[in-house]
Formats: C-alpha cells, sequence, structure tokens
C-alpha cells in the first residue's frame, strides 16, 4: 500500500508529490484534470485521473489502508470539503489539508484533518523573518544529508549528561532542543541529564542519527 | 524612511507585512484596493491605497528610499512585472517579487529581483519535508525568543576553540554550522578552534545571540 496520496495537482500538490518522491516515499497522486496527471507522470510522479468527490473513484483509484493523504484542492472547496470527509470516512490515519482562508480552515478542521496549511500565509511569515534575521533556515539543508529529526531519547543515554555523552564528537550530532513534557529546553549544555520520556530534537547527518537509534 | 514597503497585500503580501511588523519593523504597505488597505491597517500595517503600474503614484506613496521592496502581486502580471520595473527605476536596493510561474518567474529575474518566491511550491517542499522526518521545523520558534540567526565570528573568538569557549553554557547558543568558504561544518563538535571569516548559524535567545555580539 501507498504512504502518501496527494488529491489535487496545483502548484503544491505538485511539488509536495514531488519531494516526497525524491525524498524516496511511495507516492500516488489524484486529479480530476487529465493533463495535470500527464504532467506529473512526466514529473515521475505516479498519478491516476479520478474525481476527489467520489468515494468509490477514490476507493478504485487506491485512497485506502494509507497512512497519509494530503488535499491539496484550492479554489474548489466544495470539492476540498468533500474529498476530506470522504478520506474521515475510509478511516486514513492523518489527513492534510490546504486551506483557502480561515472559514474553510474551520470547516476541516471541524471534520478532522492533522493540521491545515496556509501556503501563502506561512510563506509570507517565514520572508518576514529571513528578512530580518538575514538568515535563511534552508541552510541546514544545504550538507548532503544533515537533517533535523526528532527522537525519542534511547534507553541507555537516560540518567546520563550530554557533557559525558560526548554526541557531536562521537556522531556529530547536535542536540538542539530536548521536549520535556510541556517544556522546551532550547540549546541544552553539558550538564543537561536525559531523562525517560525526554523527546529530542537533534541536528546531524541522517545517517548518524539512525546509528544513534539503533546501537 | 520607511525599511520595507509591501505592494499587494493578498494572503501572502498581508501577512508578509503583518509578520515584519510584530518583528519590529517599519513597513509601508500599498495595494489599490481601498478594501484591503482598510484591512491592513485594522490589522496594524501602516498602509496607503496606490496602483503599483503608476510611477508617479508609488513616489508619492513614499517608495524612494526605501532598502526593501517585497512586490506581492500575484494573478495581475503586468502590475507585478510594471511595479517591479519601477521599483529598479528608482533604484531600490533589494526587490522581492512574488512568481506565479516559472514564465513569470524569469521575467522578473531579468530585471533584476533578489529573489523570486513561490509560496505554493517552497510550502509543498518543506511539507514533504516535515511529513518525512516527523518533524516540525517551526519547534526552534517554540520557545518564546528562540532563533536561528546567522553573524560573523566575533574577533576575539577567532583562534579558540568550541570547547574552551562554551557557548552553550555561557549564552545558551548552539553553533549548528560554521561556513568557511565554500565548506559547511555541521554540528562541529568542542575542538574545532574559530577561524577568521567564519559565518556562524546558531540557535539560541536571540537576546543571548545580541550581547554575544556585543561584548
Ligand atoms: N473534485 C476534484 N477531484 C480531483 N481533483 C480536483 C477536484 N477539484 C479540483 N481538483 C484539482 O485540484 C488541483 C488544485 O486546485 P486549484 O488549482 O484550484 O488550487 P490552487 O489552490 O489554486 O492550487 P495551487 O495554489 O496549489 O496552485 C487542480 O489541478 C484541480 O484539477
Ligand atoms: N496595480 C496594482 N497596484 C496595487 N495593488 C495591486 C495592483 N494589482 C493588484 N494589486 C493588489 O495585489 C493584491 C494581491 O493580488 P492577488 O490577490 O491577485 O494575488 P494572489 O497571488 O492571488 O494573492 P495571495 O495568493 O497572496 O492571496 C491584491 O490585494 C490586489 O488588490
Amino acid at each position: 500500500p501507498n504512504q502518501y496520496v496527494v488529491i489535487g495537482l496545483g502548484r503544491f500538490g505538485l511539488s509536495l508529490a514531488k519531494e516526497l518522491v525524491h525524498l524516496g516515499q511511495e507516492v500516488l497522486a489524484i486529479d480530476q484534470s487529465e493533463e495535470r496527471v500527464r504532467e506529473a507522470e512526466e514529473a515521475g510522479v505516479y498519478a491516476v485521473q479520478a474525481n476527489a468527490r467520489s468515494k468509490m473513484a477514490l476507493r478504485e483509484a487506491g485512497v485506502q489502508n494509507v497512512e497519509n493523504v494530503i488535499i491539496a484542492i484550492g479554489e474548489d472547496l466544495e470539492s476540498s470539503i468533500l474529498a476530506t470527509m470522504i478520506c474521515k470516512e475510509l478511516e486514513i490515519p492523518r489527513i492534510y489539508a490546504k486551506a483557502d482562508n480561515p472559514v474553510h480552515a474551520d470547516v476541516l478542521r471541524h471534520i478532522g484533518v492533522e493540521r491545515v496549511i496556509f501556503p501563502e500565509e506561512e510563506v509570507g511569515k517565514r520572508l518576514a523573518h529571513s528578512l530580518v534575521t538575514g538568515v535563511l533556515m534552508d541552510y541546514i539543508d544545504m550538507a548532503p544529508d544533515a537533517s533535523i529529526m526528532e527522537l525519542t531519547v534511547p534507553d541507555r543515554f537516560v540518567g546520563k549528561s550530554l557533557g559525558v555523552l560526548q554526541l557531536r564528537r562521537k556522531y556529530g550530532i547536535s542536540v538542539l532542543v530536548i521536549k520535556r513534557g510541556d517544556s522546551l529546553i532550547v540549546s541544552p549544555h553539558g550538564d543537561h541529564s536525559f531523562q525517560a520520556g525526554d523527546i529530542l530534537i537533534v541536528l546531524g547527518a541522517r545517517s548518524e542519527i539512525e546509528r544513534l537509534q539503533r546501537r
């Protein structure tokens, strides 16, 4: 079964689908427009033509037993809402949907989406930050496999301090934030010890982060 | 003189303007629609009604001697392009413009913008990453004034190692990346010493980062 279904291949949906494929994920893309389906296929995304207002059409297209569906239909509010409701009925664990305006967003939240996405607003805010700080947060993506990832503290680290564990020296990993219950410890220093249940947000090479989780 | 001018108060422009104001910046917003100007003013953004196709109207509105102009007109390609050309003629140092499609983007680049912005595509890519890593990079924004910022290495740090400087302990600051010429050192460990000309990308409380730069 596919991991991700993207419904709607506008600029947002198509770039989401392409990037997921680029990140090695299984993706099924759906659009009612034959032209957009073809465009997606030409970009290396497996796509199927279907009308997302029809439960039967979505089932036949393969939208069931998937972990994540992203509804990327913007202008056609009815289609966006109907498609979301159908996915809810199909018991998709995580549904994400793009919203065109706050009222649209409220309806989607009522139906029960994981997260509502507002591309224009989010990029507006992000641009404001990067203009002011002069820093694009995408620097983190510039080193070939450097990633920011979240992981549960490995058992063998509980009760040990960062200074003793030397994660930077051994794995080249920075612990950026420790999430402990409701509090956030940003840039924890060497004396901080990990506690059971801590969630860590780390920066480092993806392969090293995986190695840390395995050993 | 204002620091930022935002032309066009669609969702992208309005949220950019609001966030810049929130970040303490001087902002002038411009839109041809009286309704959108009023909406912006109600949101605390100083806004003026003007048609961005007219050099005289833009001059009268105060678009001159500004550092940055962001052209946030999406659908009306002619207006977007004309406004950009006018800003070039007014010798604005940095012009940013939102583009609706790759051809639009090419024209803007030809005129000479600092950066072309594609909100839908950028958010599509970013969502792909956060779905796959399970981490929203916005966690960094969750601690009240934690920021990622870029700074030139302070003179007094040159030749000293991270282990000796103890930035986390003294300032609660993590050095995430050292940019040295064309190379990137991600999550540098304690033995790394700073060199003249290094550019640091750091995570920490904004006030502490400023304190570090001052002393
Ligand atoms: N009922 C539907 N079933 C399947 N696809 C649909 C349906 N309604 C709309 N779509 C598709 O959704 C896609 C995105 O919709 P649209 O372009 O209106 O949104 P948008 O918000 O303007 O897109 P973007 O801003 O991401 O470019 C279109 O390709 C359209 O064909
Ligand atoms: N010549 C012009 N002078 C001033 N404002 C203009 C001009 N042309 C368009 N605008 C304004 O630009 C704003 C944004 O344009 P529009 O809504 O078409 O773009 P958009 O890309 O759909 O917006 P968004 O996606 O950010 O919501 C509108 O509020 C509109 O009034």
